[in-house]
């Protein structure tokens, strides 16, 4: 779950 | 949309590399390429391929389109092109499917097949411009056979990076393993080196599972980059001159 934060907040809406 | 590749090898290799971590996905073609940006199911992994225009036999690409692939059906089509075969890849606006038409170069043997477009919904995501702490370019063949060898040993790697060399180290149940490469220039083979540009020292834990997938776009391309900044995901960069490049995004492990 602590992975899928970091990729999510990195991965960002544009 | 028409775009023309003279080697079949080249597009087989890149589905290859993606194909185990992504399964349906979008290719968005421009009039400057085609590229693809797709995280795997479970939002550890990111992957971005581009294919540049200037890379093809020949390309044209006049209304923007997104196109929805199964990865795994398009590997299925590919199968039956010869590497050394041309591959043309059709799409006409509003049509549900996407062909492709493999030659061979005598032009004896032309087959043609039709793939059905999926519908998959496209988060308009993007990856942010980053400056890393680490940068390492080191053979990808390297970086394959230490992430296979010490796979053997345990589940994630830490990736070390100091000034002059980078070291990759793991634990697990029958005992630990370490990889040092020290950097080292090679003026007549330059796909040889091992080259380090540090800012801040670096350390960070990955899973060798998605570093064991990246690593099968090895075939593509000489060398490899790693960019890494601290509690930043790692960038795997597969250059590809003139026709393009792989990325892979992978988070860190970040202790609790």
């Amino acid at each position: 779950a602590i992975f899928q934060k970091v990729m999510d907040d990195f991965y960002v809406a544009i | 949309f028409e775009a023309k590749w003279d080697h079949a090898s080249t597009l087989k290799k890149v589905i290859d590399a993606v194909k185990d971590l992504i399964g349906d996905t979008s290719w968005d073609c421009t009039n400057t390429g085609m590229s693809l940006q797709s995280m795997d199911s479970s939002h550890v992994a990111l992957v971005h391929v581009l294919l540049k225009s200037e890379g093809f036999e020949s390309y044209r690409c006049d209304r923007n389109v997104s196109m929805g692939i199964s990865l795994n059906s398009m590997a299925k089509v590919l199968k039956c092109a010869g590497n050394d075969d041309s591959v043309t890849l059709r799409h006409e606006s509003e049509s549900s499917v996407v062909n492709f038409a493999f030659e061979s170069h005598k032009e004896e043997r032309v087959s043609e097949f039709e793939l059905k477009l999926m519908n998959i919904d496209t988060e308009h995501l993007g990856i942010p411009e980053t400056e890393y702490d680490s940068i390492i370019k080191m053979p990808s063949a390297d970086l394959r056979r230490t992430c296979a060898d010490l796979s053997q040993f345990g589940d994630s790697v830490t990736i070390s990076c100091a000034k002059s060399d980078v070291r990759f180290e793991t634990s697990g149940d029958i005992g630990t393993g370490n990889v040092r490469l020290s950097a080292r220039g090679s003026s007549d083979k330059p796909e040889t080196e091992i080259a380090i540009e540090m800012i801040n020292p670096v350390s960070l834990t990955f899973a060798l599972k998605y570093l064991n997938f990246f690593t099968k776009a090895a075939p593509l391309s000489d060398t490899v980059k790693l960019c890494m900044s601290n509690n930043h995901p790692l960038c795997v960069e597969f250059p590809m001159p003139e026709v393009g490049y792989i990325r892979y995004y992978l988070a860190p492990k970040i202790d609790e």
